[in-house]
Parts: C-alpha cells; structure tokens; sequence
C-alpha cells in the first residue's frame, strides 16, 4: 500500500 | 517549507522564549500551569518518536531539540528549583489533564493515518496538543489577573496554530496528495479553545488595560 507521507512538520 | 509554516514555527518558538524570559527573569511561575507544561512534554516525546530514525532537516531537527528539552525544563524548574517551585500554586492549577492523557490516546487508538505504534503516537499527540491549554486558560480564568509575560506567552502560542492552519490551506493547493485531516480539524479545536482568550486579551490591548479573563 502507499507508505504514509513522511511528516515534515514540527 | 512555505511561510505560513515558518511563522508558524518561529511564533510557537517565541511564546517558548516568552515563558524561559518569564521563568528565569523573575525566577517564578505564577500563573502558568504547570500541568500544561507536562502536557506540551507528553506532546513532543510522543510526536518527535522520529527524532533518530528520520532526518529531514537540520533546521526540523535542531527545532524538535528544542520544543523537548524546553518543554522539559520549564517542568523541572517548576517541580524542583528551589525558588521557582515556592511560585506554584498547586491549588489553582487543578485541571485533571490526566482525562485528557488518557481519552485523547483512545482516539489516537481509533482514529489515526495507520495503525502503527508510531502513527498512533503522532495521532495522540495532534489531540493531546489541541486540548494542553486548558489547564493553563482555567488557571487564567481562576487567577483573575494575568502577568504580562504569562499574557504574551499565551497569545503567541495560540497564534502558531492559527499560522499553521493558513500552511494547511497553502499546501492543500499547491500539492497534489496533501491530505493532513488530522492535523487540520484538531489544528482548527486547538485555535477555537483560544478565541475567547484572544477577545479579552484585544479588549486589553485596545482599552490599554490590565488584561482580565472574566471567571
């Protein structure tokens, strides 16, 4: 499946 | 990176800065709840789990350092320092945030992007941040007058989530698959539970008066 979008925020 | 998110970032930093300036400038914590602080504590171990394993950025980094060990060393100064811990009153600051531990994991638990161990954190601590600040508003309202300092502290770090919330939108339409639902609706809570604040605290501004949150 589509691996969750790496979390670039703070 | 857009500018909305770097306000955002540099607000919330301020309103750190704020609170360290107020702390150790007057070497007391009258009115800041300390429960809020271990909340903020919880909220960044349990969202920056990452901190070793994915780098983004230096300035992402050295950012998560900074929102851990200051939110860390607020609440060591104010359980241990000698002269800052006599300044807390723990009979204002009552707010049972352990509830708010406890149900915002539930949700986290039900609701998350994905049900993994790291997932689940972030997804706990999007809802915990949204509800931290109410001990610290209840406190307010119980202490009548509000410091100056204690006053900014709060404004601004209700103001960051506002900013973010603007990042949310830029991004939504500028990429394609930006989907942060989670981080939205909780942002849009966490900035709601301020308006009141932000009313009073414009009424103070504007009549150049003491700011006072009605009981």
């Amino acid at each position: 499946g589509q691996t969750a979008p790496v979390k670039d925020e703070l | 990176m857009n500018i909305f998110r770097f306000a955002g970032d540099m607000t919330h930093l301020i309103s750190i800065l704020v609170l360290l300036l107020k702390v150790y400038a007057t070497k007391s914590c009258s009115g800041i709840s300390l429960k809020t602080q271990e909340l903020y504590g919880i909220v960044f171990l349990a969202r920056y789990l990452d901190l070793f394993t994915d780098f983004i950025s230096v300035y992402n980094t050295v950012m998560k350092l900074v929102f851990i060990g200051s939110s860390l060393a607020i609440v060591w100064c104010m359980r241990f320092h000698r002269v800052v811990k006599r300044s807390y009153d723990r009979d204002v600051d009552t707010f049972r945030h352990y509830f708010l531990v406890g149900g915002c994991f539930l949700l986290a638990l039900f609701v998350h992007e994905k049900f993994s161990f790291r997932e689940v954190f972030w997804a706990f601590s999007i809802y915990l941040e949204a509800v931290a600040i109410l001990p610290q508003l209840i406190l307010l309202q119980r202490s009548g007058n509000v410091d100056n300092l204690t006053g900014q502290y709060v404004l601004f770090l209700g103001a960051y989530r506002g900013f973010y919330i603007l990042n949310w939108i830029y991004r939504y339409f500028t990429e394609d698959q930006f989907s942060r639902w989670i981080s939205c609706v909780s942002g849009l809570v966490q900035t709601a539970l301020y308006a009141d604040f932000f009313y009073y605290y414009f009424i103070s501004w504007k009549n150049n008066a003491k700011l006072k949150l009605p009981a």
